[in-house]
Order: structure tokens, then sequence, then C-alpha cells
């Protein structure tokens, strides 16, 4: 799956996720990639955010409208998505999922769920503070 | 009244917040935009989305083109056509964009033999008053907006659904049924005896298979 979140120069926010979903899944099954809030969510009064992992628990916590609506209220985006992380895992432990949270100042982040082989996540990051679009990694919580 | 009558420090502060908005850390909050920021690895991805935006793309351009790149690109396998087959060796696709403008949403789920996903959900916004479009009948409206009918199967995909089923269809995401799913295929009947137990676990998911 990818997520992405655009923010332009005037602070104009859009989002977008695509993926074929989890494999083997039931014919029908629909994850949180398409659902507004779950997959992606984008508000230019805030930031935008987007998620990944199992879509099937992700989707149950509106991950991505959470994190701009943490964001909204003046949460560092890291910490956004880092608060999102930490709620979904009181009720899945091992849930395996990630989110990716940016704002409006240009400001960006990203947590995800630490379990066993799941420690660290990459990203990818363009911005004219890098030379070209940069790949970061951040530490699994 | 008195707010009215304010006094000096009201405009003190008026005066600091606008030279709070001119300070370096507002300079360099502009330079640091604008910004893509896509989730795991995908290089080319974040370059086609850079690209759209320097030659003059709106975010939203931005957004579909990056992540249609992706889509070609098969990225992981789990983006685009010939992964991820589901229980009967299909290839599904679902994608959404969103304006952060108006909050406008286009959105497709379990789309079938369009490889676009992404551009049909831009159409989504575009040509319908909707959200979200679903199944074969997101797929005759991707058709009707000139998208073309491609079979998503691939050597790849074969060959994933193959060795599930030789490996008697696990893993799966059934639970409650009979034949036991955790050892056997379909088709499955509801066990009249249901456990509600939800398993946390992500024994089923990797970086290789994810929404």
């Amino acid at each position: 799956t990818i997520g992405m979140v655009v923010i332009g120069v005037s602070g104009t926010v859009a989002s977008g996720t695509s993926t074929n979903g989890a494999i083997h899944k039931l014919p029908g099954r629909v994850g949180d990639s398409p659902i507004a809030g779950a997959g992606s969510y984008a508000d230019s009064t805030a930031g935008g955010a987007a998620a990944t992992g199992d879509g099937d628990i992700m989707m149950r916590f509106l991950p991505s409208y959470q994190a701009v609506e943490y964001m909204r209220m003046g949460t560092d985006p890291t910490v956004a998505c880092q608060k999102v992380i930490s709620r979904i895992q009181k009720y899945a432990p091992k849930f395996f999922g990630a989110i990716i949270c940016a704002n409006t100042t240009g400001s960006y982040g990203a947590a995800c769920n630490k379990i066993p082989g799941f420690t660290q996540f990459h990203f990818m990051v363009s911005s004219p503070l890098l030379s070209r679009p940069t790949e970061q990694v951040v530490d699994c919580i | 009244m008195a707010a009215g009558r304010g006094g000096g420090w009201q405009g003190v502060a008026v005066a600091l917040l606008l030279l709070a908005a001119l300070t370096p850390a507002g300079a360099a909050s502009a330079a640091a935009l604008p910004v893509v920021i896509n989730t795991w690895a995908f290089r080319t991805a974040a370059e086609t989305a850079w690209r759209v935006l320097e030659s003059g793309g709106s975010e939203l351009d931005a957004v579909e083109k990056g992540c249609s790149q992706c889509e070609i690109d098969q990225c992981d396998g789990s983006v685009g056509y010939g992964g991820s087959p589901d229980e009967s060796g299909e290839t599904t696709l679902d994608a959404m964009i969103m304006d952060g403008n108006t909050m406008e949403v286009g959105a497709v789920a379990d789309l079938r033999r369009v490889k676009n996903a992404i551009g049909v959900a831009r159409k989504v916004i575009e040509y319908t008053k909707h959200t979200l479009l679903v199944g074969e009948s997101a797929s005759l409206f991707a058709v009707r907006m000139g998208f073309p009918y491609e079979d998503l199967t691939t050597q790849k995909s074969l060959s994933l659904y193959s060795e599930w089923l030789n490996q008697n269809c696990q893993p799966n995401y059934w639970k409650n049924v009979v034949p036991d799913s955790s050892k056997s295929c379909g088709p499955y009947k509801r066990r009249e005896e249901v456990t509600y137990r939800e398993e946390h676990t992500s024994s089923q998911r990797s970086v290789h298979n994810h929404d």
C-alpha cells in the first residue's frame, strides 16, 4: 500500500492511497485504504496523514483523521502520529501498522507499532530543505 | 467596553504577534513547503509526485500521479495489478484521494479489471457527487470514464495463489467455521458455537502484505 500526503506552498493539503489489499482476503473484503479518515485524511486548515498496515484493525480507529485532529490542536506531527499508534496499541498491542503525518507549516513525522519483525518504518520525504526525495526511518514504539 | 479600551498592552500583544509572524521561524516554515511524504521507501512514487509539483501541477495532481506511479511499478507487490490475490485468485484494488481545501473525497474499493485505481478515484471527485464506489459497479464507472478493462492477474499472482492452495489455504481470515479453517480449505460453513475472541495478532501481515 502507498499512502501519500502533499502540502503545497500555500498550505493546501491533499492525500491519497492505493493498494491491492491483504493477500488471500475474502472476496469483497475492503481495508482501510479507501476509507476517508482511515487510509488517509487531508484538511488544509491543519494537515494530512496516511496510514498503512493491518487495515482490518486500523480502520476501526480512523487513525488518519485522529492524527489530523491532533495536529489541528497544535500537536507536533511526530507526536500526533505516536499518539494515534498508542491509542490502537491499547486494544491491539500486536497490530502491524504505521502512520505518516504532516502539518501545514511543512513539519512532518511518522510512527509505527513495534512488533517482532517490524521495528522500524521507512518512508519518503521531499521538500525544498532536502536536495531530492529522501528515505527516512523511524523507530517503532 | 472595557475590551475596547484595552489600553497599551493589547496593542503591544498585537505588535508582538505580527513580529512573530515575521521571525526566522516563520520563514523556515515557508521554506519547508511544499512537502511530499509517502509511506514506505517507494522512491519513484515520491519522485513522480515531486516532479508534478515542480512542473506546476496541483497537490491533487501530485498525489494522483505519485500513487499511479506505484500502481505501474507494482510497489512492493502490495500496490497495483498482479499482487495480493484474494481467495478466488483475483487481484482487486482499493484507492482514495482527498482534497483538503474542499474536503471532497473520491474512492473506489474492490475495483476489478482496472489498473489505475487512484485515477478512477479522482474521477469520482470530478464527475460524481458521491464519495465511494465499489465492486463491479466501480469497474463499470471506470470504463465509462475511459479506463480500459485489463486482466490484473500475472504469473506472480497466479503463483502466490497456487502456493496458498497447496498449503491448505493457509493462512486465511476465517474463524468459527467448519471445516477448521486453520487446517483446511473451504468452502466453509458457520460453526454453531461461536467464540467471541478477537485475536489481535499480526502473524498474517508483514511489510509485504499490508493495506
